[in-house]
């Protein structure tokens, strides 16, 4: 921070003061000018997803960490260079040769509580895939060493014509006043270059431009449910009481261990056994006597 | 232990037109990128440069700089640069030719195409192991969206977001279309 930046008369509670729509969903923001922000080097935004809600993928000059208030959806991010990992069983239609399905790099499921970690430069989706609205607070470290450009959070959007959420600040102070028209990072280019580098014709290069597209904001509606490749959420494991029960066990389990030290070798050995072989329940089987003696691998 | 480290340390390290590019295309052109895991110094520095070549007509991929600045020199030839800012206004699309230099900003996207047979420059880097990332082509941050999510986000028809996903097979130096391939010296 500038010189005495840091130095408070008295701190202020800040609330968000400026709020962009989207046609699924509201980007508040905090004023990252404000002297407890700008001394602390960060930038704040409450992104709130109704239902079915997709906020667009983009990237951002900074690290991001977001935590989720409420709700629960599906997230992903695209590192540079790794490989699409999740991929489904190719189909083969009726006469002709395998439909060339989707592939993808790593999708995750997020749910209220978690927190997710979004490096400089990745760009980064989130899907509200739940029954209520997601609210996710997100922390941007402006002044972060990853960060080489100034202290405003840019959000460099990969598709869409929404505005963007901190620039406000930038052009408000600056007295350029002039609202900015909304774009991605692709609607800069010039045509003949966008269907040269991505071998698509001028139609599609006009939807990647956000031309055709009338959808406010950001956050946009997916009709009918985004249909990704993801495993199915495990139930959840472990309640407390499950816990408290698991406890007990290993407990009784190192009694017997100290009795019986020889058995229980092979009770471990079937116990590991049956953990490998049930993930996720816990199967225990009476002890039986082994007459030969197992391999261990 | 200062004499087997700090006091000879390797200082030079050639990148010219290295006969071991990191990317080559024998139609398109090819480009190599020096960084602090090959050459320990430019940990210290911060640094890191990169050598490119790109032959009449074929094209870089649209790209941004992941955790880096990048300051570039035109070394010979001339080039049309495109730099789009994360509000989608081109801040520079324009020719550069030899003798000038053109910053680009982390994060900024930008394309190149070449406009002469062997259009070279060097790139200096502010981070000592840069990251670019493509938006176009095979492994681009597109193509690995998945399908649904370019589908809504670019608000396409399935087929419309397959071929945006899959149709440029080239991962970073594109070859001139058909028409304009430069005749094989």
């Amino acid at each position: 921070p500038q010189e005495n930046e840091c130095q408070f008369q008295r701190l202020n509670a800040l609330e968000p003061d400026n709020t962009v729509q989207s046609e699924a969903g509201t980007i508040e923001t905090w004023n990252p000018k404000n002297d407890e922000l700008r001394c602390a080097g960060v930038a704040l935004s409450r992104c709130t997803i109704q239902r079915n809600g997709l906020r667009r993928p983009f990237y951002t000059n900074a690290p991001q960490e977001i935590y989720i208030q409420q709700g629960r959806g599906i997230f992903g991010m695209i590192f540079p260079g790794c490989g699409e990992t999740y991929e489904e069983p190719q189909e083969s239609e009726k006469g002709q040769g395998p439909r060339p399905q989707d592939r993808h790099q790593k999708v995750e499921h997020f749910k209220e509580g978690d927190i997710i970690a979004v490096p400089t430069g990745i760009p980064f989706w989130m899907y509200n895939d739940g029954q209520t609205p997601v609210v996710a607070i997100t922390l941007i470290d402006t002044t972060n060493l990853d960060n080489q450009l100034d202290q405003i959070p840019r959000r460099f959007y990969l598709s869409g014509n929404q505005e963007q959420e901190f620039l406000q600040y930038q052009e408000k102070e600056g007295g350029q006043g002039q609202q900015q028209e909304g774009g991605n990072v692709l609607s800069g280019f010039d045509d003949e270059f966008l269907e040269e580098a991505l071998s698509v014709n001028k139609e599609i290069v006009r939807n990647i431009k956000g031309k055709n597209d009338d959808r406010e904001g950001g956050i946009v509606e997916v009709k009918g449910g985004l249909k990704v490749i993801i495993p199915p959420t495990m139930r959840p494991r472990h309640g407390r009481e499950e816990e408290e029960e698991e406890e007990e066990e290993d407990e009784r389990r190192g009694d017997r261990r100290r009795r019986h030290p020889h058995h229980h070798h092979h009770e471990e050995e079937e116990e590991e056994e049956e953990e490998w072989s049930h993930q996720v329940r816990r199967v225990r089987r009476p002890h039986r006597h082994h007459h030969h003696r197992k391999d261990r691998n | 232990g200062l004499e087997e480290t700090l006091c000879t340390m390797k200082l030079r390290h050639n990148i010219g037109e290295s006969t071991s590019p990191d990317a080559y295309n024998p139609q398109a052109g090819r480009f190599k990128t020096l960084t602090s895991i090959d050459f320990p110094i430019l940990g210290w520095l911060g640094l890191a440069a990169e050598h490119g070549s790109i032959y009449k007509n074929a094209l870089f991929v649209p790209y941004y700089n992941v955790n880096a600045n990048s300051i570039l020199y035109v070394l010979n030839g001339s080039a049309w640069f495109q730099v789009v800012d994360c509000s989608g206004n081109a801040v520079f699309n324009g020719e550069l030719n030899e003798g000038q230099v053109l910053t680009i900003p982390q994060n900024y996207a930008a394309a190149i195409k070449s406009l002469s047979d062997n259009f070279r420059y060097v790139a200096f880097k502010t981070n000592d192991i840069p990251q670019i990332a493509t938006l176009a082509g095979a492994n681009s941050e597109i193509s690995a969206l998945p399908l649904e999510v370019v589908a809504h986000a670019f608000n396409l028809n399935r087929d419309q977001a397959r071929q945006l996903k899959n149709n440029n097979p080239y991962k970073f130096l594109v070859p001139p279309p058909q028409s304009q391939l430069r005749a094989v010296a």
